[in-house]
């Protein structure tokens, strides 16, 4: 599984 | 995704029951002015992005405006029966004792410890997903030191605690369609929903199977 690169939630 | 979507408009619904009822009724009788505090820290330290023009999308940067704007005047609109309402702001003051200097300390530890890169805006990202795991704790702390509950309250707990739960699916779809995995979020998010599964006991008895009574 690949670590969010960004925060997209809230 | 729609746990996403739902669990948005749950966090969304928590607010707007909070301040509609402080506004109507004018009254803070069972608000933990601590466990508002806290969130307004949570927001400010997290969408500290919405100033690095770190563009997500149009409904991420309403959301992030929206949170942090609502915290930040429930904090003022509380603070404001300091002076309207003396009697009442002190009773809130004196239901209030919650030590969340522990709060603050540990969730900065865990910030420091857990985070994806070492920079400041993603320690305070971490510490500020590690505060919201126990920011909900001063306002179930005075909820079962009063031991009766204003709808208000048990609503508005209600309300976040759904927020969190959903979140949870939210996660597990994504890891499944996207293969994606947010560790701190997803850590943090369940030990968020722990707190609240007592709650959700009290609430289902109380609330759904109609139980007038004393909360435990």
């Amino acid at each position: 599984a690949k670590r969010p690169a960004v925060h997209d939630e809230l | 995704n729609l746990f996403r979507i739902f669990g948005d408009l749950s966090h969304l619904a928590s607010i707007g029951i909070l301040l509609h009822t402080v506004r109507s009724t004018q009254s803070i009788d069972g608000i933990s002015f601590k466990t508002q505090a806290l969130y307004a820290l949570v927001f400010m330290t997290r969408y500290l992005d919405l100033f690095t023009w770190h563009w997500v999308s149009l409904y991420n940067f309403l959301m992030k405006v929206f949170f942090l704007a609502s915290s930040v005047y429930i904090v003022v609109l509380l603070q404001q029966f300091r002076t309207k309402n003396p009697i009442a702001y002190k009773e809130m003051v004196l239901q209030d004792t919650f030590k969340i200097h522990f709060l603050l300390l540990g969730s900065l530890v865990a910030g420091l410890c857990f985070h994806h890169r070492f920079t400041l805006l993603e320690i305070l990202w971490s510490f500020s997903v590690w505060l919201e795991s126990v920011a909900i704790l001063p306002q179930l702390f005075m909820l079962s030191k009063s031991g009766r509950a204003q709808s208000l309250t048990v609503h508005y707990i209600f309300a976040l605690g759904l927020y969190r739960f959903l979140y949870i699916f939210n996660w597990i779809w994504r890891y499944v369609s996207e293969a994606r995995v947010d560790k701190i979020a997803v850590v943090a998010g369940i030990v968020q929903t722990a707190m609240y599964s007592d709650f959700f006991y009290i609430y289902y008895k109380k609330v759904i199977r109609g139980n007038a009574g004393n909360l435990p």
